[in-house]
């Protein structure tokens, strides 16, 4: 297939980029006991075909991304995390208990065309 | 809805907002810590096991006291007061979860003590009838003049109530005369009761392990067939 000519500049392709959340500002601060924040990333960004190797990509996103290019209907393959990991939160519950407990896929690592 | 379908994921049907919050014990700021410091260095491993308790386990809860709630007999009370009532809400433990600790946490302030020269014993027992008095008497500790905190392991207690919530009717503390189990002896802490009371701290530690996050550990006892 021909290539679009505007293929996407690098700052456009898909890639993770960093995040903070902070409790405070999702207003959950006074029962989130810790951590006030944490690291994170958001994925964003093109899953143009012609790069698609240099993604961590999963098969189906290519032969995806290739019906997109024969048939529009069928959209790209899209920008999501390829590696989570967890933290650890310390909250109250409405009762006033404290609760220790980890949480998974609370944190994206990496992002790929999935 | 959106921060209640948001907040699912920690078990939550709506964003919390305790009338009171208890101060963290420093053994959960600890344990959260060295979690997180495992995290941030990539030793993340699968949190089924509570080492500083000694128990597998990947939920632990501090459940808060709300006996003065559920006990307003015990305000109508009236000096001597020697007993304290206790009571733990375990309705939030889901079945999927498999009881692993409970431990009972006393803090016996100090001023409750200063007029009292005797050595105590301290009495816990599981209230059982509607009468407040309890048939059972669970631990019977003594209180060296020194010693201001009591653990009192309630597992088996927990299960029971866990099992058959109705017979949740909490528990009783009882100070007592050294050696001397007459409760009709009596000791007169400083001041009213409500004076006496407040200086009785109790929470209830349970590390839970849930099957969906470790389904490497032993499964609850099968039912013989």
């Amino acid at each position: 297939a021909t290539l679009s000519t505007m293929e996407s500049t690098s700052k456009h392709l898909c890639q993770r980029h960093q995040m903070v959340i902070n409790f405070e500002d999702l207003g959950w601060h006074k029962w989130i006991i810790a951590p006030k924040e944490f690291r994170t990333n958001y994925c964003k960004g093109d899953c143009p075909f012609s790069l698609m190797s240099f993604f961590n990509s999963s098969n189906y996103a290519f032969l995806q991304t290739l019906m997109n290019s024969r048939t529009p209907e069928v959209p790209k393959a899209a920008c999501v995390p390829t590696k989570l990991s967890s933290i650890s939160m310390l909250y109250y519950d409405s009762y006033g208990n404290i609760i220790l407990q980890h949480h998974e896929g609370m944190v994206v690592d990496e992002c790929g065309c999935g | 809805l959106e921060e209640a379908s948001l907040l699912h994921f920690m078990g939550l049907n709506k964003v919390p907002s305790p009338r009171t919050t208890q101060p963290v014990p420093s053994i959960l700021m600890k344990i959260f810590q060295e979690r997180q410091k495992a995290a941030a260095t990539g030793h993340y491993q699968k949190l089924c096991y509570v080492k500083e308790f000694g128990v597998p386990g990947n939920l632990i809860r501090l459940f808060q006291d709300q006996g003065a709630l559920s006990h307003p007999m015990e305000v109508a009370q009236a000096p001597p007061c020697t007993q304290k009532f206790h009571f733990f809400n375990l309705s939030v433990i889901t079945q999927d979860e498999q009881l692993m600790m409970a431990k009972l946490d006393l803090r016996l302030g100090l001023n409750a003590y200063n007029a009292l020269q005797q050595d105590l014993e301290v009495m816990v027992s599981v209230v059982q009838g509607p009468a407040p008095q309890p048939d059972q008497k669970l631990v019977l500790h003594y209180l060296p003049w020194s010693q201001r905190v009591l653990h009192v392991d309630l597992l088996d207690v927990v299960k029971e109530w866990n099992s058959n919530p109705q017979s949740n009717l909490g528990l009783v503390l009882e100070l007592l005369p050294k050696g001397n189990n007459d409760s009709t002896m009596t000791i007169y802490p400083e001041g009213t009761c409500d004076n006496w009371r407040q200086f009785i701290q109790a929470s209830l530690m349970v590390v839970t392990l849930t099957h969906q996050e470790c389904p490497r550990f032993p499964h609850f006892p099968r039912k013989r067939r």
